[in-house]
């Protein structure tokens, strides 16, 4: 594992923790997408079933199993917790999911290593990956203003994707005969879906003004 | 061996 690789994790692991925390200490989940919050939580489980038939390493198997109790954790306190369910913003966040999910299944279908249930639910999961923050890039052009933690939170996923493709390249020129394309195209389309973000982000951050999308 | 390559990253 190089070192962009770990500080992907990392990053991808704080934007999960501020989120979690975010939640905790405000008691609230204002601007939070449930829809996407949920679809994180089937990526992690329909990725990660190898948990039960295969062992990389304890680092890989620690990671995963984090990935999926945090995943619940938040959905468990955006809809049963007394105080934070009731600062969701159900109504605005009505992005149709399965526009997401069925049309990522029938590609995992045709495009992918091994006709197998679960090398299709793997390659189902990198797909849906790529396109599970959209409900939350949605529901925040349509609340407009950002508030700081929301907007770390997405930066920071944004990033771990960025250094993940530069783990990619490293890889690429470090390891004979390596590549993978299923998850290079995606995990590109991933980081583009980031970009607009970004540039408000960084904007809002330069000017030091409080973040706020166009209408 | 590519597929368990792919499937060590989370």
């Amino acid at each position: 594992m190089n070192i962009f690789r770990l500080a992907g994790d990392m990053t991808h692991l704080l934007s999960i923790i501020v989120l979690l925390l975010k939640i905790q200490a405000t008691k609230s989940c204002a601007g939070v997408s449930l829809k996407t919050q949920e679809l994180y939580a089937v990526v992690f489980v329909t990725r990660y079933l190898d948990l039960f038939y295969s062992f990389i390493s304890l680092y890989n198997t620690v990671m995963k199993i984090i990935f999926l109790l945090t995943a619940f954790t938040i959905i468990w306190y955006m809809r049963k917790h007394k105080v934070v369910c009731q600062t969701y913003d159900k109504e605005q966040d009505t992005f149709r999911v399965l526009f997401l999910i069925v049309p990522c299944f029938v590609l995992a279908l045709l495009v992918n290593h091994e006709m197998s249930v679960t090398e299709v639910l793997w390659t189902f999961s990198i797909y849906l990956e790529a396109v599970a923050i959209l409900p939350q890039l949605v529901l925040l052009q349509r609340t407009k203003n950002v508030d700081n933690l929301t907007g770390n939170y997405i930066f920071m996923l944004g990033s771990y994707r960025a250094l993940y493709l530069v783990n990619w390249v490293y890889r690429y020129f470090t390891e004979l005969g390596y590549r993978q394309w299923i998850v290079w195209v995606s995990g590109t389309v991933q980081t583009c879906v980031y970009l607009d973000f970004f540039y408000y982000y960084v904007q809002a951050w330069r000017n030091n003004e409080r973040m706020k999308l166009p209408g | 061996e590519e597929a368990e390559d792919e499937h060590d990253e989370l």
